[in-house]
């Protein structure tokens, strides 16, 4: 079972100034990454029983929290994955969703099945691949979109160079 | 290439392709056209002086000279540019780099910044800020908002209550920016939107600064009792400005509407697929 209260409670610690703004000592700072990280951990069960209840399925959700620095395990490694985003604004937002990649091609389809148009970029810090896509989510609400690595297809990356692209 | 820039339908930036720096923003649909320089600067922190024996530390701002130092006078600059994305990728130095970033449909710039771990192997503390140049005449005015409150009007070297000594130019002249920033000329606002809490100011007319990153060596004596000194080769931060460029009268509708996105943004969940349906029963 999941469980919101640890990270509501570590949420209300990080209430102190020194959470944030670099006027503690450096273990107090620890203690409170500390803190926030094992609240989140049983946050995110309860997220993925909420998930699991509202869209029908039971899934093996995973969380990466390395996104920012393009780094997440299963989109990495994976031949197909869900993509499940969740609007917490009260109005519908189409959001380009960023992923870590390590294929070029994929097939990217929307909730309806439809194929919808990606692209797989080099970053040319880390020579790294990410997949873009747009995604369109209800008002307070998800959208499921499936990502199928495509085998064989000539790779879509594009290079560095600052060239026009013909669009899909 | 002699042109360097970005575009969508709405928004075009244009970049110094000798420099690789930011140099100018257009809003395309409102026909409006800034000069913009962004840069990256870094105040070398006070260790005391004649003045005040207080140092630069994790509580108090104090830069040892009203100018900061530019972390590179030029960028080495490299182009994506798919249907779905397109971007200038900056490299300022070994700590200090940049993505300057235009999706389709979206009506701001998004800076994506990545500083650190700050080098101090020279025995100088530093403070890293990302500054924007423009020529609007804001006669002393910037706008922040303080701590989740109303947006409120500055001024520089002024307080609203008291008759200010201005003693510190630059630190007496920072406040809080939580989740934006803006200057305007009574036609042309430029406005920059904060993905966290941050120091900011206007220290000159048509400027705009906001501290990124800071890495200090001394204990400015307010209680921390050690320097803003992380152990190690010390931190990385990355984060994004998001820059509006709107007539005045029209840009709270953008940036309040944007600032909504930023803060309730979208979660991405993922997950390998086939699992098995789920009964409440």
């Amino acid at each position: 079972s999941g469980d919101s209260a640890p990270l509501n409670e570590a949420m209300a610690v990080l209430q102190h100034h020194d959470a944030v703004s670099g006027t503690s000592r450096q273990h107090v700072a620890n203690d409170y990454a500390r803190q926030l990280a094992a609240g989140w951990g049983p946050c995110e069960v309860l997220l993925s029983n909420s998930l699991a209840r509202l869209s029908g399925s039971k899934e093996d959700f995973t969380y990466c929290r390395d996104l920012n620095i393009s780094v997440c395990p299963l989109t990495q490694t994976a031949k197909s994955f869900q993509v499940t985003i969740y609007n917490p604004l009260g109005r519908k937002v189409d959001w380009m969703v960023r992923l870590p990649v390590s294929e070029r091609v994929f097939d990217v389809r929307d909730p309806n099945g439809t194929i919808v148009p990606s692209d797989v970029v080099i970053l040319p810090s880390s020579d790294g691949l990410e997949l873009l896509f747009s995604a369109s989510v209800p008002a307070l609400g998800f959208s499921i979109y499936s990502v199928t690595q495509v085998p064989g297809r000539r790779p879509h990356a594009h290079s560095r160079q600052p060239r026009s692209q013909k669009s899909w | 290439s002699r042109v360097l820039d970005i575009q969508n339908e709405y928004i075009r930036a244009r970049f110094d392709p000798d420099t690789g720096f930011l140099v100018e923003l257009e809003n395309l649909e409102q026909n409006l056209l800034l000069p913009v320089r962004q840069a990256f600067y870094w105040y070398n922190a006070s260790v005391g002086n004649n003045l005040s024996t207080q140092v630069s530390g994790a509580y108090i701002f104090r830069p040892n000279r009203q100018e900061p130092l530019i972390v590179s006078h030029w960028a080495q600059t490299r182009v994506v540019k798919t249907p779905l994305v397109q971007e200038v990728h900056q490299n300022f130095s070994a700590w200090c780099s940049q993505v300057v970033r235009l999706y389709p449909g979206q009506r701001h710039l998004e800076l994506e910044w990545t500083v650190g771990p700050i080098p101090v192997g020279d025995g100088w503390g530093k403070e890293v800020i990302s500054r924007f140049d423009t020529v609007l005449e804001t006669k002393g005015l910037f706008y922040t908002d303080s701590n989740g409150r109303e947006i409120l009007e500055r001024r520089r070297d002024y307080r609203p209550t008291w008759k200010l000594n201005q003693t510190e130019p630059v630190a007496g002249n920072y406040y809080p920016v939580n989740s934006r920033i803006y200057i305007r000329d009574g036609h042309v606002q430029l406005t920059v939107l904060t993905d966290r809490s941050q120091g900011g100011s206007s220290l000159r007319d048509g400027s705009v600064e906001l501290m990124v990153h800071r890495r200090l060596l001394k204990d400015d004596g307010r209680g921390v009792g050690e320097p803003l000194l992380e152990e190690g080769s010390g931190l990385w931060v990355r984060g994004r400005h998001l820059v509006l460029l709107d007539k005045a009268q029209t840009a709270a509708t953008g940036h309040r509407l944007q600032a909504e996105k930023e803060v309730l943004a979208p979660q991405v969940v993922l997950a390998p697929g086939g699992g098995a349906p789920y009964h409440l029963g």
